[in-house]
C-alpha cells in the first residue's frame, strides 16, 4: 500500500509503500492515551492459474478498536462489522446508512466511502475502490484517511500516526535521474540522510476514480529511516 | 514581532512604525541583530501581521548589502521556488499562525560580529466593527532587547473622537512606557520600555513583553458621510449615527448533527441563548435544527416578545445530538420560510431577512456535492436574503461555506473550536444584530470617476462603515458631490455630500506628511479585495478576468496577495539561496492517508 504524509510546514508531502505478503496486518495508528487503535490486514498478488498477475498489494480488512467505548468496527470490501461489547451488528456497502450512538458516528455511502468518527475526536474516510469480478489484475481494496489528526494525544504512534504531530525533514541536492520529472534528492530527517525521489500519489476523497494527484517526496525500501523502527516493528498478530 | 536569539545572536534593536491616514495603515517592522560568536551563527526573523494585511516589501542588509524582497505573479515565482526545492530550500515563509495572524519568518546565517538589519512592510485598511477601528500588533520579541519601541501615528481629517492603547501584558512597571495622546487631527500612541520595565521580574533575564498591543480609536462624524480626495484619487467613508434599527427576520440553521455532540453543541446553546437575550422585540425569529433529519422550531416566523423568547431559549436548551449532516434541505427550508414569511406579510415591509447558518462539517447525506447545493440555495434564494455562513472547527469545508455566502450577499467566518467558541458565536451576531439602512445605492459623477470600488450595499450595521473609493478623471472638476440614497427604519433616506476640490490641496498637503500615496493605495487594497472577494463566486470567464485585474493591481501597488508572492534572496555560505513568501490562504486542514493507485 502506498501511504502519503502532508506536511503543511513544508507546503509538501512524503510518501512510502509497505510492502508485505498478504494476510500480514500492519498497525496504522495506535493511540493510548485516546484508547484508539486502527489496523489493516494486507491482500494482493492476484493470481490467474498459478500465474501471479500482480505484485500490488493493498489493504483489505480494517479493524478499529475504541477501548473506551468497548467497540471494535471490522470493515472489509464487502461488509461492515460493528463490535459493541457483546452485540454485533453488520452492514454493506450496498446502502447508504448511517449509525449512531452516543460517541460514534459512522456513515456509508452506498458503494463510495465511509467516515467515522468517534465523539469529538478523531476522524476517518475509509474509500471503497471497487473493480469488476473478472477484472485480470486488480481486486477490490480500501483507502484510509484521517481528519483532525491534531485530536490525537502527544504519544500516538504507528505507520500514519506517528506524523500526526508533524515532522522536520530537509530536501537537499536535488539532481537529474534517467526519468525526466523525477529527480533524486538527499532528505534529513531524524538524523539521517536518505535518497528520496520526486514522485506523486492520489487522494481518492473527492473523485473516487480518477483521483487528484499529490506531490510527493518518496522514500523507498519500506520507509527505512523515515519511520520509527523497521516496518516489521508495526506488524500486529491480528486485526483486533 | 520577535527576533528570536539563536545562540550568540543578540537583537538589540525592535522597531514598530504604524501610520496610519484615513484608515489606511502603512506598518514598518524593522529588527536589528548582531552576531557576538566568533563564528557564523543563523539570526531568526519572524513577525505575526494580521491576515487582512498585505505584504509590500522584505529586505535584509547584511554587512552591508541590501536583499530585496521582490513581488511577482505567483506562477512566476513558484517556478523560482521549484528550482529553491532542486536546490535543498523548500521554503514558504509565511504560514497561518493565530485567528486573526499569519506568520512571517525567514532565518540567514551571519558571519561573526557581523550586523543584520530585516525590515519587514506591510498594509491594511482598518475596517471599522463596533464604533471603533482597531489596530493589532503582535509583541513577542523572546529577549530583552535594548531599544524597543512601538510607534502608531495617526492622521485623520475628521479628527479623533477617542484613541485607546492596551497590551494583554501590560502591568503597572510597563504602564508609564505607553504614551497616548490625540488633538483633532493627529493620534499618537508609543510605548517604549526600558530594559528594566521589560524584565519578567527585577532580576530576571526574561521578558514579560508577550502578547498583543491593541490600538482602538474612532473619528468625529459631523455628517454622514466625508469625503477625501488626494492626487486624484478620492475615498468615501460613510457611516451615518444614531438612526433607528430596522427590523430584522432571521432563520437561525443549526447544525446538531453527531459531530457537534459534547462540547460543540454546548457552546452553540449557549450562544443562541445570549444572541435571544439580545433580539429587539421588533424582530422575527425561527430555528431549523438539522442532521439528517430537518426539525423547525415554529411553522413560521414569530416575533420576539417576551413570551416568544422564553420559549425559544426553552427549545434551545433541549436541542440534543443527532446524526448525520445534511446542509442543503436545511438551507432551502429557511428560504422557503422567509418566502412564506413575505408572501403572507407576516414580517414588516422594511426589514432585513438573514439566514445564519452554523455547521461543523461538510455535507455527507442527501445532497452531498458541494456545487449542486451552492446551485440549489443560490437557485432557491430568488428574494436575495443575505446568507450567513459559520463555520465551526478544523473538519469544515470552509471554501464550499464561503462561496455560499458570498453567492448569497453574506460572508463566512470561522468559529475557531476553542473555550470561547460561544463568545465568537455572539460576537458574529452583534456585528449584524443592528442593521440601520437597507438597500444603500451611492452615487458619483458619473463621467467624472473611474475605477469605482462597489457602491451599492444590501445593508448598513451600526457600528461599522462603508468605504467606496476611486479615481477622478475630470481635472477640470470643481466640486465633488455624492447622493446617497437607503432604506430607512421608515422611510427613504437621502444624503449628499459635496467637497470643493481646490480645498483639498491643502488636505493633500497635511496628509502627505504621513505618505503620499496612501488614498491610491487605499483604493487599490479595497479594488483587489473585492475583486478576490467576487472571484470566488463567478463563472469561470468572468473568473479570469477578474483574477487578471486582481494580478495586475497586486503588481503594480506591490501586495502580496493570494495571486502574487514575495520572492525573497537571501546569502548562503554556498550561493544565495531563494524563498518565497505567500499569502496565507484558508483552506481545509490536511490528512494523511493510506492508499493505492
Amino acid at each position: 500500500p502506498h501511504f502519503v504524509i502532508n506536511v503543511p510546514s513544508q507546503n509538501d508531502a512524503l510518501c512510502f509503500n509497505i510492502q508485505e505478503e498478504p494476510g500480514v496486518v500492519l498497525n496504522l495508528v495506535e493511540d493510548q492515551g485516546l484508547g484508539i487503535a486502527v489496523n489493516g490486514e494486507i491482500i494482493g498478488k492476484k493470481k490467474i492459474g498459478n500465474n501471479v498477475m500482480s505484485n500490488e498489494t493493498y489493504f483489505g480488512k480494517l479493524g478499529f478498536v475504541n477501548r473506551e467505548m468497548k467497540l471494535r468496527i471490522e470493515v472489509t470490501t464487502e461488509t461492515i462489522t460493528i463490535m459493541l461489547g457483546k452485540n454485533k451488528k453488520e452492514y454493506t456497502w450496498e446502502k447508504t446508512t448511517s449509525v449512531k450512538k452516543k460517541g460514534l458516528n459512522l456513515v456509508i455511502h452506498k458503494k463510495n466511502n465511509m467516515t467515522l468518527s468517534f465523539g469529538e475526536g478523531a476522524k476517518f474516510v475509509i474509500i471503497l475502490h471497487q473493480f469488476l469480478k473478472d477484472d485480470p489484475l486488480h481486486m477490490d481494496f480500501l483507502g484510509f484517511y484521517t481528519l483532525d489528526d491534531h485530536k490525537f494525544s502527544a504519544h500516538v504512534h504507528g505507520l500514519l500516526g506517528q506524523f500526526f504531530h508533524g515532522i522536520d525533514y530537509e530536501i537537499s541536492n536535488v539532481h537529474k535521474t534517467k526519468i525526466p520529472d523525477k529527480p533524486d534528492a538527499t532528505m534529513k530527517v531524524k538524523n539521517k540522510l536518505l535518497t528520496v525521489t520526486r514522485g506523486s500519489q492520489k487522494d481518492y476523497r473527492s473523485d473516487p476514480r480518477k483521483g487528484k494527484k499529490v506531490p510527493c517526496w518518496f522514500v523507498h525500501s519500506n520507509a527505512e529511516g523515515l519511520i520509527d523502527g523497521t516496518h516489521k516493528d508495526y506488524i500486529v498478530p491480528d486485526i483486533f | 514581532n520577535t527576533a528570536e536569539p539563536v545562540n550568540d545572536i543578540e537583537v538589540y534593536s525592535i522597531n514598530i512604525d504604524c501610520k496610519v491616514t484615513s484608515r489606511f495603515a502603512h506598518n514598518v517592522i524593522t529588527s536589528r541583530a548582531i552576531n557576538r560568536a566568533s563564528m557564523s551563527k543563523e539570526a531568526m526573523f519572524k513577525v505575526d501581521l494580521p491576515k487582512t494585511a498585505f505584504i509590500t516589501n522584505f529586505s535584509m542588509v547584511i554587512d552591508g548589502k541590501t536583499y530585496l524582497g521582490e513581488i511577482k505573479e505567483k506562477e512566476v515565482a513558484k517556478k523560482q521556488y521549484e528550482t529553491a526545492v532542486k536546490r535543498g530550500q523548500t521554503a514558504g515563509l509565511v504560514k497561518a499562525s493565530g485567528r486573526k495572524t499569519e506568520t512571517f519568518t525567514v532565518s540567514v546565517n551571519i558571519a561573526a560580529q557581523s550586523k543584520v538589519t530585516f525590515e519587514l512592510v506591510y498594509e491594511e485598511m482598518l475596517k471599522r466593527n463596533h464604533g471603533k477601528y482597531e489596530m493589532f500588533i503582535k509583541v513577542q520579541p523572546k529577549t530583552l532587547v535594548r531599544n524597543f519601541q512601538i510607534e502608531v501615528e495617526i492622521h485623520e481629517p475628521q479628527g479623533i473622537s477617542f484613541l485607546d492603547a492596551e497590551a494583554t501584558f501590560i502591568t503597572n512597571d510597563l504602564l508609564p512606557a505607553v504614551h497616548k495622546s490625540f488633538s483633532a487631527e493627529k493620534g499618537y500612541v508609543s510605548f517604549k520600555p526600558t530594559l528594566d520595565q521589560q524584565r519578567s521580574c527585577a532580576t530576571c533575564s526574561t521578558t514579560l513583553l508577550d502578547g498583543d498591543f491593541t490600538v482602538t480609536y474612532d473619528v468625529n462624524r459631523e455628517s454622514a458621510g466625508n469625503i477625501q480626495v488626494v492626487d486624484g484619487y478620492f475615498v468615501h467613508f460613510f457611516a451615518p449615527q444614531k438612526l433607528a434599527g430596522v427590523p430584522k427576520n432571521v432563520i437561525y440553521v443549526i447544525d446538531k448533527s453527531g459531530s457537534m455532540y459534547g462540547r460543540k453543541l454546548e457552546q452553540t446553546k449557549e450562544a443562541l441563548l445570549e444572541i435571544l437575550k439580545d433580539t429587539a422585540e421588533h424582530d422575527h425569529f425561527n430555528f431549523v435544527l438539522f442532521d439528517n433529519d430537518i426539525e423547525v422550531w415554529k411553522p413560521s416566523l414569530v416575533k420576539a416578545t417576551p413570551e416568544n423568547l422564553k420559549k425559544a431559549r426553552d427549545f434551545v436548551r433541549q436541542i440534543t445530538d443527532g446524526y448525520t449532516t445534511n446542509i442543503n434541505d436545511p438551507v432551502l427550508k429557511a428560504v422557503q420560510l422567509l418566502d412564506e414569511a413575505n408572501a403572507l406579510n407576516q414580517i414588516p415591509e422594511r426589514s432585513v431577512s438573514l439566514i445564519v447558518l452554523l455547521t461543523d462539517g461538510e455535507a455527507n447525506i442527501g445532497e452531498t456535492e458541494p456545487e449542486k447545493i451552492q446551485e440549489n440555495v443560490k437557485k432557491a434564494n430568488q428574494r436575495g436574503y443575505t446568507l450567513y455562513c459559520l463555520g465551526f472547527g478544523y473538519g469544515v469545508n470552509y471554501g464550499f461555506l464561503e462561496k455560499m455566502a458570498l453567492e448569497n450577499a453574506g460572508i463566512a467566518r470561522r468559529i475557531y473550536e476553542d473555550s470561547d467558541a460561544a463568545l465568537q458565536m455572539k460576537g458574529f451576531y452583534t456585528e449584524i444584530a443592528n442593521p440601520t439602512l437597507l438597500d444603500i445605492k451611492m452615487e458619483y459623477p458619473e463621467n467624472a470617476i473611474a475605477n469605482l470600488t462597489q457602491n451599492s450595499f444590501k445593508h448598513y450595521f451600526d457600528g461599522s462603515e462603508i468605504v467606496v473609493a476611486g479615481r477622478i478623471i475630470d481635472n477640470d472638476l470643481n466640486v465633488f458631490s455624492v447622493d446617497v440614497k437607503a432604506e430607512g427604519a421608515d422611510n427613504l433616506l437621502k444624503y449628499s455630500e459635496n467637497v470643493q476640490l481646490q480645498d483639498t490641496d491643502g488636505v493633500s498637503k497635511k496628509q502627505e506628511y504621513i505618505f503620499g500615496d496612501f488614498t491610491e493605495r487605499l483604493w487599490a487594497y479595497l479594488t483587489i479585495q473585492q475583486l478576490l472577494e467576487k472571484r470566488v463566486s463567478a463563472d469561470p470567464s468572468e473568473k479570469e478576468k477578474l483574477k487578471k485585474q486582481a494580478l495586475d493591481l497586486s503588481l503594480k501597488f506591490k501586495f502580496v496577495t493570494p495571486l502574487t508572492s514575495m520572492v525573497v534572496t537571501k546569502p548562503d555560505e554556498i550561493e544565495e539561496e531563494t524563498l518565497v513568501a505567500d499569502k496565507f490562504v484558508e483552506a481545509q486542514a490536511p490528512s494523511n492517508w493510506v492508499d493505492s493507485d
